[in-house]
């Protein structure tokens, strides 16, 4: 069964877009074949796996507006087993097109379980998700199976915390039973300094099992792998980033039999 | 005449929050009475002056939803001439309750230009916006006189600035025909790594002048000063991100005559 994962916290600049491109790569290295839907409207996932600008024809704006199937957005990347649906600019007006529209916080949720012949087989599906709860988020949120949440380890972060952990009942309650955490995922934790650890101590003590083992450590390598159009796992693959990223990839495959 | 200016940036976690909060402490230490308002569902400028949650009966949502003067949503905090309209979660729908509205565009706007005996007298006006270009961020940039644009010193946030300047002209055109970028400020600029070289050499190459000559360090008591309910100006004055926003608020300071 095709596992969908949605990656997710509206507070901004925490590392979504960092854990999706190499949560994905890593997953896809294991062996399973992975699908990563960007659906933030900067498009930073579909930069980070190398789709430049003008080869974004066909996007997740087209699949949320019910102009493509599923197969006509997906797109191979320079990674075997990866593919990504992209994103651009066009998604920021999703909010205001889809308004009006009885089914608008299902559309994601039955484009990616379209069946048929010339449906692609994933075995995994992350989404990007934008730093807001609007209807992209939302979106994800009810087709997804469950949630990933990075959490930096900084103060504003943890605040953000309790009101999606609110969104994320109250789509469970409404329009997807089955919706589950997936885990806290701590990013840019640098032990060098005191309210890192204050964090994710605390994080530990209200989240307990919640929060993955895997911690993902401030590494400049990691910050610097986009540039190059890549995951850091392949940009610098002995680097403490890549390291981290192949442990969450191994915690995360464990659960859904790629190791 | 009260100047307006809106911090914003789409990108999320570039410091759009920590420079509002201690760009408007600079300015109040210089003498200018200043108001900071919250238009972040986050409500993260509200936390990081000390305005706790159950504090926040009166907020920017009111103001939004002419359910309150702007008398009404002003409160003061522990600085003097400092005053700040308080944002929590009604915010979030406040697009969707929008929607429909002739004005919705121009409600901050409408509703900061408020004249009369019982306003409040203020020099300044910061406004700190969401990580994204929603109708909360588009009422910022018609409200407004000029946008500060906070830009890390990262990848990914380079790549956000051109959709920015677009928006941003597209609101000159059609809303606010004044609206000038007041500047580009580096932030959270990391002297030891080379991508953040690259990138403020690549800003100011792109961008001139209109890039601040202060630059923002990483400076780990500027993310502390928020779990203490303070800005890092009285946190830690001795600090190297004290000493940078300080910088900062003299180069705005000059040219509004507070310096
Ligand atoms: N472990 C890390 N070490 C160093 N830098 C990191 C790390 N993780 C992410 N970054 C950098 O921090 C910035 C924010 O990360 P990222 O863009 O992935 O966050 P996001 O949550 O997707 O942001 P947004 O809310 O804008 O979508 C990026 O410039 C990224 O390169
Ligand atoms: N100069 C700095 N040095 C170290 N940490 C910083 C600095 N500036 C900001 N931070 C920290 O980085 C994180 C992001 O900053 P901040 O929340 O101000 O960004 P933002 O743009 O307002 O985010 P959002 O997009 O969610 O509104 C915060 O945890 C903040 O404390
Ligand atoms: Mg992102
Ligand atoms: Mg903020």
């Amino acid at each position: 069964k095709m596992r969908i994962i949605a990656i997710a916290n509206q507070k901004g600049g925490v590392g979504k877009t960092t854990t999706a491109i190499n949560l994905a790569a890593g997953l896809a290295e294991l062996g399973a074949r992975v699908l990563l839907v960007d659906l933030d409207p900067q498009g930073n996932s579909s930069t980070g796996l190398g789709m430049e600008p003008e080869r974004r024809v066909r996007t997740s704006y087209d699949l949320l507006m019910e102009n493509a199937d599923l197969a006509e957005v997906c797109f191979s990347t320079q990674l075997e087993r990866l593919s990504i649906c992209p994103a651009n600019s066009d998604l920021s007006s999703a909010d205001l097109e889809l308004f009006t529209s009885e089914k608008r916080s299902f559309l994601l949720r039955d484009a990616l379980r379209q069946t048929g012949a010339d449906v692609p087989a994933f075995d995994l599906v992350l989404i990007d998700c934008p730093p807001s709860l609007n209807l992209l988020t939302v979106n994800a949120l009810v087709a997804c199976d469950s949630v990933l949440v990075p959490l930096q380890a900084e103060f504003f972060a943890l605040e953000g915390l309790s009101q999606l952990m609110i969104s994320i009942r109250e789509i469970r309650q409404s329009a997807n039973p089955e919706l589950r955490i997936e885990g806290v995922l701590m990013t840019m934790v640098d032990n060098r300094n005191n309210l890192s650890q204050l964090v994710e101590s605390d994080a530990r003590d209200t989240l307990g099992d919640l929060v993955f083992r895997t911690i993902i450590p401030r590494n400049v390598r990691v910050s610097e792998a986009p540039s190059y159009s890549q995951p850091v796992l392949t940009y610098d693959p002995q680097s403490k980033g890549a390291e981290a990223y192949r442990q969450l990839a191994r915690e995360v495959g464990t659960r859904y039999g790629f190791v």
